[in-house]
């Protein structure tokens, strides 16, 4: 219904604006309605503006501004209808070392309400999971876990460390 | 509505056995070389939630999400993945379907029809419900277990609870909890700016999914 | 005309074979001609082995397997047709370590006939080259450029070392 | 072949004139945080090499590279690019490029037509030719320049050694060194699985461009 649809997005704007200030340190993000097509559907245009820059299409970002104003409007929709779990793989492959800082402390504090799965290569953004499975492929072709708790190990293999490699 | 479990058997390149537990919250990460099979297990949580399209599955076809074997292992003919929540209400709703199902398989076991598996079960399969149930399927209070194979053959089932139900009965139970293969909360690799770079009309899609 | 061409395709097939097992430890990749379509022009299929699995089309690899097959692919014709610049911008962003370590060996290889520019977020990639440019926008939205080299600091200022960050 | 040079003036966030020198071989890594500009700076080379489609120049029309101003700088009203190389035979037949030009232009000089600025330089631009040439262009034996500028109005121009030249005669002059703005050498930010993922007959368009 239309009415659900613009409490929806207007409760949305509100949740990207300030996760898109959290990720970025600043700034603003914001959804606008686009012009109605033939059909008298209205899309939706996206509009940043990273800190000290001009507001622009998210299109005109870089490879990391878009992936962090996009991980900002995931977080904004989850805000107002969280889901029971989230599953990330490897959304911080574009990230300097900053914006992964930002990432990480923004997932650390939703993960009370939500799990989060995150698939990564970055050691800062494991350094903040308190559980860690570690995949190896130690017979080629087959996939084995080996978990690694920070707190207590949970395995005595010295490999479980290799796969996190 | 928490996640507690995630079990691969057969599944591309988990032969054996698997399973990830999660507490419902916090973060997990995983981590592994490159090739290794972390994305796989995404694949097979969208998988095991209804995904029909084998191109998201990074699949030349269905059947490539079955374990193909390596130079000393052969092929596997089953993929099975479950899923273990824990929610009371939909524990509950969970256990309704499945009486609604026996209900309407026994009224039409006499006109045992060859309609695809996808839609409805068949008395065979009312049978095959007391097949392979998983003995070590002791459900916990408030747990459901949501599960789905695909054989060598092509037939696939999905499960509730290790019996046979409908992908729609699947679909229905998720229907309020913001659940399902492509909902905004699986990111798989490399599609985290696709949110940006679709097209208006798609973006609009994103937000009434959510609504 | 076709005969070039197949001595081409020839070339950099077993250019390719050998740049794969260099970047992959091991395996083997190869480019086949595909059935003709109606026009009669025959496409090309790429098949790839990494070390232990199973041959199977290169769409079937991971994300890090597939760029390092691309790689392997773009080195083949690089080999058989030298540019005299070669750019590639966080290329190396889904690598894991092992194979980070085989690219950026590979590439400095190379780079005794060649100019490599690379544009890079991953600290391992940035020690293997001599000269770093770091580009900074301590004036919002305008971009300026410290020249950080490793053998000897051309700049004095501080900065330079958090560009690279 | 080898490149010596990089000039940006204007060029996207590069406001201000910047140089980049290269030794010819060797490894030059370009870093800094995200949104700082180094892409921009692999975009200014597929530019001045004579890229002509704006969305491969992450753009949303031609204008958008030239330096659009911040909250405390006004927009700026031309971008250039300009790329030093050194090889003697290509300097050589960049000089007889130019003659000929020259030669041209004084014969069209009478029948001064409104063609457009890509295709043919006219009698103005004979005379602009004489125009911005850039003092501190002293050549080194060996060494050319290839330039492009573009200005707000929507001109834009192509620049041998300082002197404006046509798109089609920097295509020639490059044309069997395997240089361009598509060329296989130049990989953009996240596309390095395109060779890959493309269609066989693409893959085999790559292959024949190389041949
Ligand atoms: N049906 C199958 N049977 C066996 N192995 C399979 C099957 N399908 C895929 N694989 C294997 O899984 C591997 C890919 O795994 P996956 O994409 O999960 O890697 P990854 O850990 O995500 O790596 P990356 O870090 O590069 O993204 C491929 O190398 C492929 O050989
Ligand atoms: N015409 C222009 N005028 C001014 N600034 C521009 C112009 N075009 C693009 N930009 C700015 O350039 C920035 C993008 O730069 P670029 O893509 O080079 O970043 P990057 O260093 O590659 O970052 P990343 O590490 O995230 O890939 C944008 O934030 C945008 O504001
Ligand atoms: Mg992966
Ligand atoms: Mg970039």
């Amino acid at each position: 219904s239309r009415q659900k649809f613009e409490q929806a997005f207007r409760t949305i704007n509100e949740h990207f604006a300030q996760a898109f200030a959290t990720l970025f340190g600043g700034g603003t993000g914001e959804m606008r309605l686009a012009e109605p097509d033939s059909a008298g559907e209205c899309g939706i245009d996206i509009v940043a503006q990273p800190p000290g820059k001009r507001l622009q299409n998210v299109l005109l970002l870089s490879g990391g501004e878009k992936a962090l104003a996009a991980l900002a409007l995931l977080i904004a929709i989850f805000r107002y209808q969280p889901s029971p779990f989230c599953i990330l793989d490897e959304v911080d492959a574009p990230l300097d070392e900053a914006n992964i800082g930002r990432f990480t402390r923004l997932i650390a504090e939703m993960s009370d309400k939500t799990q989060f799965i995150i698939v990564t290569h970055n050691r800062r953004t494991m350094e903040m999971a308190p559980v860690l499975y570690g995949v190896t492929m130690q017979e080629p072709g087959v996939s084995k876990l080996v978990s690694v708790r920070w707190e207590q190990p949970q395995t005595s293999e010295p490999a479980a460390a290799q796969a996190a490699a | 509505l928490k996640l507690r479990k995630v079990d691969l058997l057969g599944f591309k390149s988990f032969c054996e056995r698997t399973t990830l537990t999660f507490s419902g919250n916090g973060v997990t990460c995983i981590v592994g070389p490159n090739g290794c099979g972390k994305s796989n297990i995404v694949d097979a949580i969208s998988w095991v939630l209804g995904e029909q399209s084998h191109k998201s599955l990074r699949a030349e076809r269905m059947a490539d999400c079955i374990f193909n074997g390596t130079q000393k292992r052969p092929p596997m003919g089953l993929a099975e993945v479950s899923l273990t929540l824990v929610d009371p209400e939909l524990a509950a709703a969970a256990e309704k379907v499945l009486a609604a199902t026996d209900a309407e398989a026994a009224a039409t076991a006499g006109e045992a029809s060859a309609a695809d598996p996808d839609e409805s079960p068949s008395a065979t399969d009312a049978a095959k419900r007391k097949g392979p149930v998983r003995h070590h399927l002791h459900l916990k209070p408030g747990e459901l277990v949501i599960g789905r194979r695909l054989y060598r053959s092509g037939q696939s089932e999905y499960l509730i609870n290790g019996r046979v139900a409908r992908l729609r009965d699947i679909q229905e139970l998720f229907m309020g909890v913001g659940l399902g293969p492509n909902s905004y909360a699986i990111i798989e690799q490399g599609r985290i700016g696709q949110i940006l770079s679709s097209k208006p009309l798609e973006r609009r899609a994103i937000i009434e999914e959510a609504a």
